[in-house]
């Protein structure tokens, strides 16, 4: 039973691309065939796992305009069964093209169908918006994980992503259910950190992940050698949360 | 003259709303008249400053769609000289109701004529993304502020950036110029840091800021508080930066 999981906060820079890279290695290493698609124009996740945008032949642009499948588009990356579907800018021109078009959420869905005869996981990085591109993830996915860092906007932030989930839930996707909230950038010293922590422990309970992701320069650093943190730096703290991480999702 | 700013990186979580926020309170206690007009669906902006949403009359999102001026939707805050365009979460669905409309990215242009009989200094706060909203914003802007952090992703985006505002410089404003890049969130003591603050240097030299913006629990708290930094810790670090950013912009 392939599970699609979208990685989604319309909050910027809460550590979404990290956490899609990081699972998706953490799934591979531990034996699951997973794609990591890649639907927001920055690119940050085709960069991250160093492919090259410029020798890319197609792309999730292509699978969403329905002129390729997921098979043309997808490449191998350094992890071994972790697929990837590269996004360029070219995405962004994706929402104007598609604004007229009937049944423009369902595109990605329907660029995905039969992936689940070839993959165990795939995991879908989203871009910081509440626009056509990201809608088009929820609807393709059957839950979502919502990281988010300890931080004041990001409280706020979590009341609104819950609300996208109900409207999509209601008009696009019903099976879409919420996975877990995830922590990031977690600094155990500050303050702020431990109350935002405790307010989301005691609204949302156990659809909190136990594991927390700390701030760590590795986890920084990683993207610019093109690893994920689990390979770049192995026995680092960071790698070790994120390994964590796995092993609740496996465990779910 | 009345200069018109947008804070702008369609990266996320790069201080972009910290920034609109203390550099126009810093505006606004040096003297000036400052309006900032929060564009972003989120919000931060707006309940950074301590405005309730659920009492406002009226917001941006009525601004843009042509129903009311900014003075109907302005509010005063807690700082003097310093008003607010509010925002709330119907501002997204503007982008789609805007879709068909003929000269849709000259909306905030249009909804901010005659702002320079009232106002200094006007900043604009953007989301993170390539979007019709941020399109509107750098066309209704003369210059545009562009808030990184020493990160490896930023560097990427920050071509991404340049590109953006090379095509709105064609084909909407060709005014629109590049006032300054800003480096936030800054520790000193990180490698990676100082490698991308002189990786940027090296590139655009006298268009990054003397300024540096460091990362201080202080400035993360300020939001919880609805204040800026300049008030909440004005004998801190970050105030002081921001300070010293003010005076930055004020000189040129
Ligand atoms: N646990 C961590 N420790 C240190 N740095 C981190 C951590 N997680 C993410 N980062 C860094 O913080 C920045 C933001 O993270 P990331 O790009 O993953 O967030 P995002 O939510 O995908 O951003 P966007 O909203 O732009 O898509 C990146 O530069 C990343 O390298
Ligand atoms: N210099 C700083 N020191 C510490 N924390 C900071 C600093 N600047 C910003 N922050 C915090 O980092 C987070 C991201 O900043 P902010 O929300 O201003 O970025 P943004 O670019 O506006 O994000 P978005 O892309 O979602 O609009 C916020 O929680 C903010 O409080
Ligand atoms: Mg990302
Ligand atoms: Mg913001």
């Amino acid at each position: 039973m392939t599970r699609t999981l979208a990685i989604f906060n319309q909050k910027g820079g809460v550590g979404k691309t990290t956490t899609a890279i990081n699972l998706a290695a953490g799934l591979a290493l531990a034996g699951k065939r997973t794609l990591l698609v890649d639907v927001d124009p920055q690119g940050n996740a085709t960069t991250g796992l160093g492919a090259g945008k410029s020798t890319l032949e197609f792309t999730t642009y292509d699978v969403l305009m329905g002129e390729r499948s997921w098979r043309d588009a997808m490449i191998s990356t350094g992890v071994s069964r972790l697929h990837l579907l590269p996004a360029t800018l070219d995405l962004a021109g994706a929402v104007v093209e598609l604004a007229d078009v009937p049944g423009r959420e369902l595109c990605l869905r329907n660029g995905l169908r039969e992936v689940e005869a070839a993959f165990d996981y795939v995991i879908i990085d989203t871009p910081p918006s509440l626009g056509l591109l990201s809608i088009n993830c929820l609807a393709a996915a059957d839950c979502t994980i919502i990281p988010m860092q300890c931080e004041f906007y990001a409280l706020e932030g979590l009341a609104q992503v819950e609300h996208t989930l109900r409207l999509v839930r209601r008009q696009l996707n019903q099976n879409l259910s919420l996975f877990g909230i995830l922590l990031t950038m977690v600094d155990a010293r500050s303050r702020l950190c431990r109350d935002v922590i405790d307010a989301v422990r005691t609204q949302y309970r156990e659809r909190v992940f136990d594991t927390l992701i700390p701030r760590t320069v590795r986890i920084a650093e990683a993207p610019s050698y093109g690893e994920p943190v689990l390979t770049y730096d192995k026995r680092g703290k960071g790698a070790g949360a994120y390994q964590a991480l796995t092993q609740e999702v496996l465990a779910r």
